[in-house]
C-alpha cells in the first residue's frame, strides 16, 4: 500500500519544506519509492528541487476540475524519489474551492489514482503556512500529518490551533483514519537555553508522538535550495544530512514502510 | 498626520512579527505614538506583547460588519505604544469576505477614523504569511509596504510576487498611493556566506529601498516573545535592541515621523 503524509504547520518558517524535501529524499536513498507533492502556492519545495517555476505544473486545474494527478509527477535527480510541483496559480485554490461541493476532498480525488495504483511507497505533501484549503485539503487526503516545529517560543503558540483541526477532520466524518504522525522537532541549536527548554517542555506534552531525531540548525540546510539541491547532494557528510537519515530511519520504522 | 505600514512576506518565519513588535517599541520609545495592528490569526504579536487571546478582541467583527476600530486600542507595557490584538477568528475573514462588495477595502474602512483622529503618529499592521485576503486588505490600507526578508535564498524566491501584488493594487486604483517603503534585512548571520551572498544580492537588486541596517540573527530576540516582552524590555543591550533602535531612527528619518 501507499502511505500518505501531510507536513504542515500555520507558523510559518519552521522547516517544512526543508523537511518534505530531505526527508523525502532519505527516505528514497534506501530503495523506497517517494512522491513529493509541492502544495504551497510560493513553491519552495519545487525550486528546491531544481525545478522552475511553470504554469500548468501543478494540481491547480486537475483540483479544480476533477481530473487526475498522473500526468503532473516528474522524475528528480535523486534515484526514487518523485515530485508534483506548484505554480503561483495554486493560491486561487484558496478561495475558488471556497463554494464548491466536496471542497476538502477535492484533493484526495484528485490522487486516488496515484493511492490505488501503489506506484509509491510514500507520498509526501509539503502545505503553505495556513490552515486555509490547501492544507486542509492535504490532511482530508493522509493517513498522518506531521508537524515540523521549530525549537523556539512563538514555535509552540500554534500547535494547539493545527491539532484542533486534526480532531475536526476526524470527527466530521471528512478523513477518520486521519493520525498525528509525529512532531519533528527542526534548528535545534544545542548552545540555547531556549531551545531546550523548547524541545523538553514538547517531549513533556507529547511523549513518544515526537521523533527522538532532532534536526540541528545547520546552515548548509539553507544553502542547499539555492543550488537546487537536497542536503545529500550538496553536503552529504554535513550534521543537517546525517539527521536526515536518521528520522528517515524512524519514520521507515515507525509507518513500516518497508 | 498618520502614516500607515504594512508589513508582509507570503514567507514564513521571515521576522515579520519581531519586526512589528520591537520596530513599533523603538518608534514609541522615541516619544512618537505608535499602534500596532495585529491582522494574523497565529496573534503572534498579540502574545508578544504579552496578552492572553481572546475571542472578540480582534478586528474581526468590525471588518466584517463594517465598524469603527477605535474600541479595540490595548495600551501595552511600552509607553506610546498601543496595539489593536488578533485572535483565531480572524482567519474567517479571508473566505468571508471573498463574495462581499469593497472586499479589499473593508480594513481600511475600519481603521479610517483612527487615521482622522491622528491620535498616532505610525501605525503598524502586522501580517499572516500569505498574500490573502488579509495581507491585501493591510496593504490598501496603508501607504507604505515594508518586507521584511530573511538572510537566507529560499526569503527571496517570493519577492517578486509580493511586489506584482503591490503594483496590482496600484494600477487597479485600489491604491494608487501604496509605496514601496523598504526591505528590513532580518536575521542576518554575519559568520555565514550565505548570509553575505543574498544581502549583497539584494542591494545589487533594490538599492536605497534596502535599509542600512541589518537585523543580525540573536537568540534573545527569539527569547523575548516567550516572556510577552519587546527586546528592549528582555535584553536593551543586546545586539537585537541595538539593530531595532538603529532602524527605527532610518524610519523616523526615512518617513519624517518626527
Ligand atoms: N535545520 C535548519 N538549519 C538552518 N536553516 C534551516 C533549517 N531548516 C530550514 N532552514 C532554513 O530556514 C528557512 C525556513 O525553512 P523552510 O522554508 O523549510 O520552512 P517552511 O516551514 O517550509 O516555510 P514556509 O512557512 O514559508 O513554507 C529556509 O530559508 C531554510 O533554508
Ligand atoms: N533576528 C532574529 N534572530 C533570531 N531569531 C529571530 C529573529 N527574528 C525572529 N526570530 C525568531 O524566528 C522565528 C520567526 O520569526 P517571526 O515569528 O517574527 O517571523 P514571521 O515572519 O512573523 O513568521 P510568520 O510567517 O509565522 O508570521 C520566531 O521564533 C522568532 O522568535
Ligand atoms: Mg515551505
Ligand atoms: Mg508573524
Amino acid at each position: 500500500p501507499t502511505t500518505f503524509f501531510t507536513i504542515a504547520n500555520q507558523k510559518g518558517g519552521v522547516g517544512k519544506t526543508t523537511s518534505a524535501i530531505n526527508l523525502g529524499a532519505a527516505i528514497a536513498s534506501k530503495n523506497i519509492s517517494c512522491l513529493l507533492v509541492d502544495l504551497d502556492p510560493q513553491a519552495n519545495a519545487t525550486s528546491g528541487l531544481g525545478f522552475e517555476k511553470e504554469e500548468g505544473q501543478s494540481l491547480y486545474q486537475a483540483i479544480l476540475e476533477e481530473e487526475k494527478a498522473d500526468s503532473k509527477v516528474r522524475e528528480t535527480s535523486t534515484k526514487n524519489l518523485f515530485l508534483i510541483p506548484s505554480e503561483v496559480d495554486m493560491a486561487a485554490v484558496e478561495t475558488e474551492l471556497a463554494n464548491s461541493k466536496n471542497y476538502l476532498v477535492r484533493l484526495r480525488e484528485t490522487l486516488r489514482a496515484i493511492k490505488k495504483s501503489k506506484r509509491f511507497k510514500a507520498v509526501i505533501i509539503d502545505c503553505p503556512p495556513s490552515l486555509g484549503m490547501l492544507s486542509m485539503n492535504a490532511m482530508a487526503a493522509s493517513d498522518f500529518l506531521l508537524i515540523a516545529l521549530q525549537c523556539e517560543y512563538l514555535a509552540m503558540e500554534g500547535l494547539g490551533q493545527i491539532l484542533s483541526v486534526l480532531r475536526q477532520l476526524q470527527e466530521a466524518g471528512v478523513n477518520p483514519d486521519l493520525e498525528l504522525g509525529g512532531i519533528m522537532m527542526t534548528m535545534y541549536d544545542v548552545r540555547t537555553n531556549l531551545s531546550r527548554q523548547v524541545a523538553s517542555d514538547v517531549r513533556q506534552h507529547f511523549g513518544k508522538d515526537v521523533f527522538s531525531t532532532m534536526i540541528p540548525r545547520s546552515i548548509r540546510l539553507g544553502e542547499a535550495p539555492s543550488f537546487g539541491q537536497t542536503i545529500f547532494e550538496y553536503d552529504p557528510l554535513s550534521a543537517g544530512a546525517i539527521a536526515y537519515q536518521e528520522l528517515s530511519t524512524e519514520v521507515i520504522k515507525r509507518f513500516k514502510l518497508k
